[in-house]
């Protein structure tokens, strides 16, 4: 653990945090995009099988509960307590292709050619674009509401977070993961365009408004 | 594998 770690992780917390504050007060999930939300709880899913066989390291533990857990409730409260405020006609991305594409990159680059290693590099490359439908949803409507910015920011600060992680635990440690390293510059570099926008506008008070 | 960094990580 070091100080990146702990600060993506807490970032990675504070989004999940902001994104259920946001759908109480608002009592609407308006500019959310449910297809995103789904491909997180694919991703979890797929990550943290090893919470079947362990080993159970408390701090993880309680973390990828966590995750699979307040992600399924968020789909929950999208499909049936705030289900009219969903923006099913934008929300449409195709997420085939980054189901699919992420197959595809987990059968070429995994540690082992076993059921969970390829499940475990399918989860990194598809974490990588599942933000993809919900900057989508954003693009669309063309402004977003000022919590939502602060949800996906926080979310994506997370993994951009985890690089400074891996280069400390490359020099500390001596050792570096290739498919979560490349899979997570992927992730930040597709946060790029949000987060030029979100230190522009929403850093200065404006709004979040995208040019027409 | 276990001590592949990402397998400690979230």
């Amino acid at each position: 653990m070091n100080i990146f770690r702990l600060l993506g992780d807490l970032s990675h917390l504070a989004s999940i945090f902001i994104l259920l504050h946001k759908i109480r007060t608002t009592k609407s999930c308006a500019g959310i995009s449910f297809r995103s939300q789904a491909l997180y709880v694919l991703v979890y899913l797929t990550r943290y099988l090893d919470l079947l066989w362990g080993p159970w390291l408390l701090y993880n533990t309680v973390m990828k509960l966590f995750f699979i857990g307040s992600s399924v409730y968020v789909l929950y409260l999208m499909k049936f307590d705030y289900k009219p405020s969903h923006d099913m006609g934008l929300d449409n991305f195709k997420v085939e292709y980054l189901i699919g594409g992420s197959f595809v990159m987990a059968l070429l680059f995994n540690l082992a050619f076993t059921f969970d290693e390829v499940m475990w590099s399918f989860s990194l490359w598809l974490e990588s674009v599942a933000i993809l439908p919900q900057l989508f949803l954003l693009q669309r409507t063309g402004e977003a509401e000022t919590i939502t910015t602060h949800y996906i920011f926080a979310l994506g600060a997370y993994r951009a977070l985890y690089i400074p992680n891996w280069l400390y635990r490359w020099v500390m440690e001596g050792r570096v993961e290739f498919i979560a390293v490349f899979a997570g510059i992927i992730q930040t570099i597709v946060y790029a365009d949000f987060f030029y926008v979100y230190f522009t506008k929403v850093i200065q008070g404006q709004k979040f408004e995208l040019p027409a | 594998r276990q001590e592949a960094t990402g397998k400690d990580e979230l």
